[in-house]
């Protein structure tokens, strides 16, 4: 197990990691509800996209795509770069996707 | 990977654009800038059929602005690095528009990419591509690559850049296939003669199910139907009736001699005991053998003369006033009724509300209440006195009515403000800056409450008592709608009305588009003008 401090280094890394994927399209805001965090169902597929939002993040910034918040990530994270989402696909407020 | 239309366009291809005057570079000269801009619109020209004319007004379809931080949409800029600019997909109001973050350091003239800065030209050439209704491109190299790569001297638009913008627009070269895509017409002024036109009006009323309040017959009770007539329908009628009264006593004017106590008619006291003189008690004269007298004024025994008043007398029945009534605003501010746009509109209890500066008009199943426009406050009084106007009005699934005033939002249980309120917007999760709301509803296809401001609106979880994630969303969400909207509501018959001015937009929920792309006139629909 990480000593303290690399555990909130990690931990202060993967918020911001989150917000940015959230920022641009490559995951969905919003936490799973606590019912569903204590029933141990939702933790899992938490993880799991927090995982595969990072391989579609590499893969579309061209770079190795491993799954894990690496070096090459986080510096892709800070580049310069576009305001808009990669990832446009939203649902409207009739349901519809688009 | 490949390049990635999002689905929007234009539907000209003469577009304009000009650079905000109100929002200028602060660090750049605007000149050199403007400069800048057209080249980054001429990689796209020389690509496809697309024009760019500059013009200087703000309503030109991409119009450049520079800003700091948070600028009024959901994006907000983050300073200098990171982000460097954004720009909103073909539309109307906002569509088209590119910002750039006033934060960066922006070069005009770049020499190489070693150099310090950020290349205005290279940025404003991929925001340009959004603007025209291109997504980001995973490829890397590409002009849409959503990340930073500075520009090449010579710079030529890559291939799958060329291949998206030909798809939606076509290519430079004279082609028929192309030959649908119009070219908008340039607007030209009426030609000055007079001639006689025959307007048909198609406005449609609501129906009215009872007669027009103007008939003065209604509204009215039913005639009386002493029993009902049709016997089909009611087989015990025509009946006698079940329980017959006994006769009343009647007064008898000689004595007579009576069997029991209950036949004896009633009398008053001094009919059975007759004073032997005269006596008058409270303001009552009692003379044997002469009607009672019943006094105007009671009189004293003790005056000077017989019948003097009291001196307590005349009085008023209530006595006089010892406050001031409080003084009422002139109503000189009170809104034309036919030719007014909204502050707000509401659905309250199956009647329409609609609001303007201090006053309301309330519309129900016969039209428009007598009386009417009245002021606000004489229906909600805990309202402040010196109320100018309401932002917005809707009424909650629970029957509540919430009424937004600037920064504040009242609850009322019908005319009772509820305790804990006025409540600051930032109470329901909303932005501390938000400075007011324009207009809020509950959308009856999914029963959620939406609340607009500006270019942004909000879902409300009216359960959690706060604004849901990953809001505001842009107002473009409600294609045709303009921003700044004055009103919304969803009326009896299922559609969705968005106010502005003296206008209204109809809403098709199933599409998430307005049906009349021309704003329609208020106040003969809704104020039966």
């Amino acid at each position: 197990a990480p000593t303290g401090h690399r555990a909130m280094r990690h931990i202060h890394h993967e918020k911001s990691a989150r917000g940015y994927l959230e920022r641009f399209g490559y995951l969905s805001k919003g936490r799973p509800e606590m019912a569903n965090l204590l029933m141990g169902n939702s933790v899992q597929s938490y993880e799991d996209d927090f995982r595969i939002a990072i391989k579609t993040l590499q893969e579309f910034g061209g770079i190795a795509v491993t799954g894990e918040l690496d070096e090459a990530t986080k510096k892709l994270m800070k580049q310069k770069r576009c305001g808009r989402p990669d990832r446009e696909e939203w649902e409207s407020e009739n349901g519809h996707r688009k | 990977k490949r390049f990635a239309v999002q689905g929007e366009k234009w539907k000209y291809t003469n577009l304009t654009w000009s650079l905000s005057s109100v929002r200028r570079p602060s660090q750049l000269d605007p000149g050199e800038t403007r400069s800048v801009l057209a080249r980054a619109l001429d990689v796209w020209e020389q690509a496809s059929r697309l024009t760019f004319t500059e013009i200087n007004s703000e309503e030109a379809d991409i119009v450049v602005a520079f800003a700091r931080g948070a600028h009024d949409d959901a994006y907000p800029f983050d300073g200098r690095g990171a982000i460097l600019a954004h720009a909103f997909f073909p539309g109307t109001g906002r569509g088209g528009d590119a910002h750039f973050d006033d934060d960066e350091l922006w070069l005009l003239h770049p020499k190489n990419d070693d150099e310090e800065g950020t290349s205005l030209f290279a940025v404003a050439a991929h925001e340009f591509g959004h603007s025209l209704g291109l997504s980001h491109s995973s490829v890397k190299g590409a002009l849409m690559f959503p990340w930073y790569q500075g520009i090449q001297p010579n710079f030529v638009l890559p291939e799958d850049d060329r291949n998206g913008i030909q798809q939606m627009y076509g290519p430079k070269v004279n082609n028929r296939k192309w030959a649908k895509i119009p070219y908008r017409p340039v607007e030209t002024p009426p030609p000055t003669t007079t001639t006689t036109t025959t307007t048909t009006t198609t406005t449609r009323r609501p129906y009215v199910y009872y007669p027009n309040h103007h008939d003065r017959n209604y509204p009215r009770k039913p005639d009386y139907i002493p029993y009902p007539h049709d016997p089909s329908r009611f087989p015990n009628y025509p009946r006698r009736p079940t329980k017959t009264y006994p006769e009343r006593p009647t007064y008898y004017p000689t004595r007579r001699f009576y069997n029991t106590s209950e036949e004896i008619p009633r009398r008053r006291y001094h009919q059975h005991h007759p004073r032997p003189t005269e006596t008058t008690t409270h303001a009552v004269t009692y003379r044997p053998h002469y009607p009672t007298v019943r006094h105007e004024y009671p009189t004293n025994p003790r005056h000077n003369y017989p019948n003097e008043p009291r001196r307590d007398y005349p009085r008023k029945y209530y006595p006089e006033r010892t406050t001031q009534r409080p003084t009422r605003a002139p109503e000189s501010d009170k809104p034309d009724t036919c030719n007014t746009s909204y502050d707000a509109v509401a659905l309250i209890r199956g009647e329409l509300f609609i609001f303007k500066n201090r006053y309301h008009w309330r519309i129900g199943a016969y039209g428009r209440y007598p009386d009417y426009p009245m002021e606000i406050t004489r229906m909600w009084p805990s309202l402040p006195r010196n109320l100018t106007h309401v932002d917005a009005v809707y009424e909650r699934p629970d029957k509540k009515i919430a009424i937004f005033i600037g920064k504040e939002l009242y609850l009322f249980s019908t005319q009772t403000l509820l305790p804990g309120y006025p409540r600051p917007l930032a109470r329901l999760g909303l932005p501390p800056t938000l400075e007011k709301i324009d207009a809020a509803m509950v959308w009856g296809y999914n029963g959620k409450t939406y609340f607009y401001s500006g270019t942004m609106y909000w879902k409300y979880d009216e359960d959690e008592g706060r604004v849901e994630l990953d809001y505001p969303r842009s107002m473009a969400m409600w294609k045709g709608v303009s921003y700044n909207i004055d009103s919304v509501f969803q009326w009896k018959d299922g559609k969705t009305y968005f106010f502005k001015g003296k206008g209204y937009w109809k809403f098709n929920d199933l599409q998430m588009q307005v049906e009349n792309e021309k704003q329609l006139p208020s106040a003969q629909y809704w104020m039966g003008c």
